[in-house]
């Protein structure tokens, strides 16, 4: 079962992961007393890549007007920066003695250190992602609120003008990131209700057409119309709600994978 | 930039996994 919600952070992560357990329990199980490797370059180039990979965090966090971002992002990045420093130290003590015991244990737990800040990083860096997705999202359920007020072709058409681009960007963005889910269910679920929103879309338009066209020729059969337009734009905003708590589920739930 | 911190990001784990790689080859030994 995975474990890493999206396609991306499970590239990134499972590798890793998969090593450092495998490191642990050599670890546990051995406690050999072999002499340890130099590992001063594989060390130097995790270094590298931390210190580049603190750098965009940085950038990111300053380019960013996302408050949780900001908030919740430095810290994964410190926990990266502390875990390269471990590895350093590691090889260092290594250096001088290759049967060092508190150098096997900065290894490890450096290891184990790049690997959950590196997660908490991706992590916080996907969920402001999400947070720009949902923000769209709620654009649209805007928009969807003010169908009841329409009551002229020409409001209609600047509803249209202001719906439509943002409805397809909706629509491209999740449909993105469907394919980006590693849970089948959750997949599932967002092409449903994206399906739905695409059904719904023109049916909503024709809906207040026909209302407009009512409310012109005299209003008979309008509260009946006005009815039929209000159910549309609720489902429109139920599925957009589905979708909206969909796309904010990170963890697993066994059964329904199964 | 959503690429290049994704990208740095991988190339964090593909050191620290070679890393591994090496500590294991030599203490499986």
């Amino acid at each position: 079962m995975p474990v890493f919600h999206t396609k991306t952070i499970e590239s990134i992560l499972e590798p890793v992961a998969q090593q450092v357990s495998r490191l642990v329990i050599l670890h546990e199980e051995a406690e050999d007393g072999n002499a340890m490797p130099d590992l001063g370059r594989p060390v130097q180039a995790v270094s590298t890549a931390v210190t580049n990979l603190v750098k965009v965090g940085k950038e990111t966090i300053n380019s960013s007007d996302d408050a949780l971002l900001k908030q919740d992002m430095p810290s994964a990045l410190q926990r990266v920066e502390g875990a390269s420093r471990l590895l350093e130290e590691a090889s260092g003590l290594l250096k001088q003695d290759p049967y060092s015991g508190p150098a096997r244990k900065k290894l490890i737990e450096g290891s184990r250190g790049i690997l959950q800040g590196t997660s908490s990083l991706l992590l916080c860096f996907d969920e402001s992602e999400v947070r720009k997705i949902i923000r769209e999202c709620k654009r649209v359920l805007d928009y969807l609120a003010v169908t009841e007020v329409i009551e002229t072709m020409e409001d209609l058409v600047h509803f249209l003008k202001n719906l439509s681009p943002c409805l397809s960007k909706v629509s491209r963005e999740i449909s993105a990131r469907e394919k980006e889910l590693t849970h089948q269910v959750h997949r599932e679920i967002l092409v449903r209700c994206l399906e739905q929103i695409k059904t719904l879309a023109p049916i909503l338009i024709c809906s207040m057409k026909i209302f407009i066209h009512i409310i012109s020729q005299g209003g008979k059969g309008a509260d009946e119309a006005a009815e039929n337009r209000n159910y549309l734009s609720g489902r429109m905003s139920d599925e957009l709600n589905e979708i909206i708590r969909v796309l904010q589920l990170t963890t697993y739930d066994e059964e329904e994978w199964d | 930039d959503t690429g290049e911190m994704v990208r740095q990001a991988r190339i964090v784990g593909q050191a620290t996994a070679q890393l591994i790689q090496n500590i294991k080859g030599e203490a499986e030994k």
